[in-house]
């Protein structure tokens, strides 16, 4: 999966990619003040192009410990969990699901939003792929509104920039490809070689997406994100991140 | 069946000669159409009596029939009841008859046509019926009674099945004793199914030497449609729109249950010995979150339990050794019996020892009429509905002929549940263990069908309190295509743990295509089916009908109705003339307990449409684009390039 995170007071999108294998399970934000974690499962290509395995996210888990609400999100359907009960909805209906203060919209075939109470959201889109395409499979996409608020102590591969990084980048300079510059920005201690590129926004325009430019870290992230992409596995969908 | 053997391969030539008989069936999304034809030829040297008798679910809608007689054709038409008999007193045909009469067996009716032929006369009988198909236990069952009565030269059943939603599964059961194995052809595709059974006349012979036929009883076709895609159904057309609501995937909601057992006199014996048997099943059945008592009844009313208990294993095994030791005896008190069971649920309701999210049932079981008490069958009505609070609802089986059907169906109809016959000479146990395993599983609660488009209208019956897994809720109305292209329904609930609102699109085209292809299917469906539930839905509010106004006006509805559709109902008579209009016969309905849509689970009640609750209309996170800060300094890949950055 592909990363954009904006910095609102440096105006930037800096992006990165997670290259791990299916199946894995990545603590995206965690949160355990407020309760509130968000992890992603890792689905494969249905195989290598070039060599290369692309994955994505095939399967979101959200939990809200103090609403007691487990929310699984897969390309296949959305399961509500209120305490001890269970409720599947299927992409293919339009639907409103709502228990104490957890709301679920779903757009058929389009998109979920979740909705806390304490003005907290999120948004994730389907992204679903021709059956018969020999490499391509449906993936997940998700987007977390910077108004959200969480505890200062929050974390994860998105949810640590909450806390939003300095960042300064300078020397911008043509990259190795005449296409893409390159420039060095300094964060967190550390002062790396980021690229300029285009990810893509998919909320507005579900199939080509929208560019979005940004300065791009290599390495999955190194440098960028705190420690590596590997401190982030967690062993369930519903595990809080064990930090040091 | 038709008295008499017939031809050279079949018997003796000088009698009557059953040349065919072919039933056709096409059900398009859940409304059959059913057409049972047979030729019959006299070769006996006098005049022979000819009966075409043939069995017809309770709840079908007889729709067209015909028959020709030695060249001369008969033509039905629908009237209401006194011009049919009119029309009948001043042509009756002579040694012809026809007729609807109350069938011995398990909710069917027969419809009976006599005719006295000559020798060497043809006789073709045709008939046309169609019913809804209502889904119980998880799946849809269509039974056809095949009764030829004697062997057939050319004996021919065809089912088609068409459901634009998707056929799950399909399955003939074995209802002839293996005699007819390998002998009906299923083919079924993803959309479509047919089932022929065709036994030839060596196949039909109870044995190689015997002149008489196997074929005298049921071929039974059971199916479900894919339901994993979706929660609805929505389909429209040609103007009228039916909407199927079964949603599978969802946590049973626990349930505050009470059975009300009649052990009067007249239930001892066989009766109380299924009962009992039934209920030890039940009992067994119940979940860990479930609530419940029994109370039994005769003149006295005693309870195992003062209040309701959780469904523990002790406590189930408690309740089945009380009810094993019950003894039948004494009088009926059914109006002290239900006061009391709604007084333990209100009481409980009330001191907040139900779950809020749980479901309130009473299931009644009788087989007979008050004897003791309040005797008065309104004065029962009466007082129930005044003490049952609204999240309690009624369920009535009636056992045998004595009970009076009618009574507990509006009884059962006016608080929110439905009633049911159990048919003593049938296994009573398992008809009541099949009746209650329709309501175990409530999943959904306060369920309602909003079309809010104003040219949405006539829509039946869209608030019901319960849905139960295994069924499957129905809803029609009729649209004017001239300005709705597509319909908006929204269907607001309450599972187990949420709300739930569910918003369905559906467009005349999505069918059109469909149906188009397919020479079987009944562009007529949509509307077939929103009469069938209409006409239904207004004889049970008839006889629900507070004032002799309302009931007026809900007669004249119907038979406004009736005569439109060419439906034989309680209110209308099917008049079969010949062309001169000089010979008449007369079928006329049986007085009979025209249950609501025989079949289905539900009795809800019309709703305005409400509009989408507040909390689901709360517009979803405003999409806060990611900010495009100053453009790149150089030209990156072209916007085309579906690839994002990578290293």
């Amino acid at each position: 999966p592909h990363f954009i995170v904006y910095l609102p007071k440096s105006q930037s999108n800096i992006c990165f990619n997670i290259d791990s294998e299916p199946g894995k399970i990545l603590n995206l934000v965690s949160d355990p003040e407020s309760g509130i974690l968000v992890n992603g499962q890792l689905v494969g290509a249905k195989k290598p192009n070039n060599g290369k395995l692309s994955t994505y996210f095939g399967k979101l888990g959200f939990y809200f410990q103090k609403e007691d609400t487990k929310i699984e999100i897969s390309t296949k359907d959305v399961t509500v969990s209120h305490r001890s009960r269970t409720s599947v909805l299927s992409w293919s209906d339009t639907a409103h699901v709502v228990n104490q203060s957890v709301l679920i919209s779903m757009k058929k075939e389009n998109a979920v939003t979740i909705t806390l109470d304490k003005g907290m959201s999120f948004s994730v889109l389907l992204h679903r792929v021709w059956k018969k395409h020999p490499i391509n499979v449906d993936f997940l996409g998700i987007y977390i509104p910077p108004t959200n608020n969480f505890s200062p102590e929050v974390h994860g591969l998105i949810g640590q920039f909450m806390q939003e990084p300095k960042i300064h980048i300078f020397n911008e300079r043509p990259g190795k490809d005449p296409q893409k510059p390159e420039a060095s920005m300094e964060v967190k201690g550390q002062t790396l070689t980021v690229s300029r590129g285009l990810q893509k926004d998919y909320r507005t325009d579900i199939v080509f997406g929208t560019d979005v430019p940004c300065w791009f870290v290599h390495n999955n992230g190194k440098g960028f994100i705190d420690g590596r992409y590997t401190d982030y596995f967690v062993p369930q969908l519903y595990s809080f991140l064990k930090r040091p | 069946s038709l008295s008499g053997e017939s031809e050279e391969t079949m018997g003796d030539v000088d009698q009557v000669t059953l040349y065919s008989y072919k039933v056709r069936s096409t059900i398009t999304s859940r409304t059959a159409t059913t057409i049972i034809q047979s030729k019959v030829v006299n070769h006996s040297p006098q005049p022979q009596n000819v009966v075409f008798d043939v069995q017809i679910p309770k709840g079908a809608f007889i729709t067209n029939f015909s028959m020709t007689v030695d060249g001369t054709t008969f033509r039905s038409s629908i009237r209401e009841k006194t011009v049919g008999k009119a029309l009948y007193s001043q042509a009756r045909a002579k040694g012809k008859t026809a007729g609807l009469v109350r069938s011995k067996a398990l909710d069917m009716e027969n419809f009976k046509t006599e005719v006295n032929v000559l020798p060497g006369a043809k006789v073709q009988f045709e008939l046309h019926y169609q019913e809804a198909k209502w889904r119980k236990l998880g799946s849809y069952e269509h039974r056809l009674y095949l009764q030829p009565g004697k062997l057939a030269k050319h004996l021919e059943v065809d089912v088609w099945i068409i459901e634009p939603q998707g056929i799950r599964f399909l399955h003939v059961p074995d209802t002839f004793d293996g005699h007819f194995d390998g002998v009906p052809v299923v083919s079924k595709g993803q959309q479509k199914a047919h089932v022929s059974f065709k036994p030839t006349v060596e196949q039909q012979r109870i044995c190689p030497s015997c002149l008489e036929t196997m074929v005298d009883g049921e071929l039974v076709v059971l199916y479900d449609v894919d339901r994993e895609k979706k929660a609805g159904e929505l389909e429209v057309f040609n103007g009228y729109f039916v909407h199927f609501f079964a949603p599978e995937s969802l946590d049973p909601i626990p349930k505050n249950i009470l059975f009300v057992i009649d052990v009067s006199g007249s239930m001892w014996g066989v009766k109380m010995k299924q009962t009992v048997e039934a209920m030890k099943t039940i009992l067994d059945d119940l979940r860990a979150e479930d609530q419940f008592s029994v109370i039994d009844f005769n003149h006295n009313v005693r309870n195992w339990r003062n209040d309701l208990v959780s469904a523990t294993k002790t406590q189930v095994a408690d309740a089945k050794r009380y009810i094993e030791k019950i003894q039948p005896s004494g009088g009926t008190n059914i109006n002290e019996a239900l006061l009391r069971a709604i007084f333990i649920l209100n009481e409980a309701n009330n001191l907040g020892l139900l779950d809020p999210n749980s479901v309130s049932l009473i299931i009644l079981v009788s087989d007979g009429d008050p004897t003791v008490g309040e005797l008065k069958l309104s004065k029962i009505q009466k007082n129930v509905k005044q003490s049952i609070q609204d999240n309690i609802s009624l369920f009535s089986l009636g056992m045998g002929f004595d009970v009076d059907y009618d009574f507990l169906k509006r009884l059962s109809n006016e608080n929110r549940g439905i009633a049911q016959r159990i048919y003593g000479n049938q296994d009573t146990s398992s008809q009541l263990k099949k009746f209650y395993n329709q309501v175990s599983t409530p999943l959904l609660r306060n369920v309602q069908f909003n079309y809010p488009h104003p040219s949405v209208t006539d829509v039946t019956q869209n608030s019901f309190p319960n849905y139960f897994g295994g069924s499957e809720i129905v809803v029609a109305g009729k649209f004017d295509p001239e300005k709705l292209k597509e319909i908006q329904s929204i269907i607001t609930a309450t599972s187990a743990n949420t709300e739930l609102v569910l918003e369905t699109l559906a467009q005349m085209d999505d069918l059109e295509d469909f149906l188009s292809k397919d020479k079987h299917a009944d562009p007529d469906f949509t509307r077939k089916l929103w009469a069938y539930l209409t006409i239904n839905q207004l004889l049970a509010e008839r006889s629900l009908a507070p004032t002799a106004a309302t009931k007026r006006k809900i007669t004249k509805t119907i038979l406004q109705m009736s005569l439109e559709h060419h439906i034989v109902t309680p209110l209308t008579a099917m008049v079969i003339e010949n062309e001169a209009g000089d010979e008449r016969m007369l079928a006329d309905s049986p007085p009979q307990d025209h249950s609501c849509c025989s079949g289905a689970l539900y009795y809800g009640s019309k709703v305005p449409p409400d509009p989408i609750p507040d909390w689901a209309n709360a517009s979803p996170t405003p999409v806060v684009p990611m900010p495009v800060e100053g453009r790149v300094l150089e030209s990156t890949p072209p916007p085309h390039v579906m690839r994002v950055e990578n290293d």
